[in-house]
């Protein structure tokens, strides 16, 4: 473990929490692309069967069982409780255009032919894209609720600390894992335009809207 | 590369 991994994994648990919260005090998921959060649910659910197989530590065990169980929550929050504000209409994005792609590369391009691996390196792909249907949403609507950028936020910084941890990890500790890089480096990519206006707006007391 | 056959990260 080292600082950016730490800081990088809460950053992480901060904005599942923050969203989940946010839905359950506003008792609305308006602005929120339930698809991203069943892509979130699908991406730790095929990352963390390894529960079942192999304990790494307390640490890693308990914060699998969190993210499981808030991104379950979030999603149940989303399509049954608080259906009836859920924003279907914005929330358009063809996930299957994400999900076939990335299901096809997994089994192309994976460290080991193995159903765990397979499974494990579908969801490193399919978290670099998750976000897209959530980002798609705030292009068609123009607008993001200010507690909704801090939960983006956070949730970018989570993977762009993960690529200082894995300098840190390949400097100290000779650990290298190109997959995980590769789809690290391109979901932070996808954040960028994100980061621009979350920094120059909403940092600035201002409420994020897109020029329609 | 020198992945990790576990995966030690979240």
């Amino acid at each position: 473990m080292n600082i950016f991994r730490g800081i990088a994994d809460f950053s992480h648990l901060a904005a599942i929490i923050i969203l989940l919260h946010k839905i359950w005090k506003s008792r609305s998921c308006a602005g929120i692309s339930g698809k991203s959060q069943i892509l979130f649910a699908i991406v730790f659910t095929t990352r963390y069967l390894d529960l079942l197989t192999s304990f790494i530590s307390l640490y890693n065990t308990s914060m699998k069982v969190i993210y499981i169980s808030c991104s379950y929550a979030t999603v149940y929050l989303i399509y049954m409780k608080f259906r009836a504000t859920y924003d279907g209409n914005h929330d358009s994005f063809r996930v299957e255009f994400l999900v076939v792609p990335v299901g096809g590369l997994a089994v192309l391009i994976n460290h080991d032919f193995a159903l765990l691996e397979i499974l494990w390196t579908f969801s490193i792909y399919l978290e670099s894209v998750a976000i897209l249907p959530q980002l798609f949403m705030i292009s068609k609507t123009g607008e993001a609720e200010t507690i909704t950028t801090h939960y983006l936020f956070c949730l970018g910084l989570y993977r762009a600390l993960y690529l200082f941890n894995w300098i840190w990890r390949f400097y100290f500790e000779g650990f290298f894992d190109m997959i995980a890089i590769v789809a690290g480096l391109v979901q932070t990519v996808l954040y960028c335009d994100f980061f621009y206006l979350y920094v120059t707006k909403v940092l600035k007391g201002k409420k994020l809207s897109l020029p329609a | 590369a020198d992945e990790s056959a576990t995966h030690d990260e979240l």
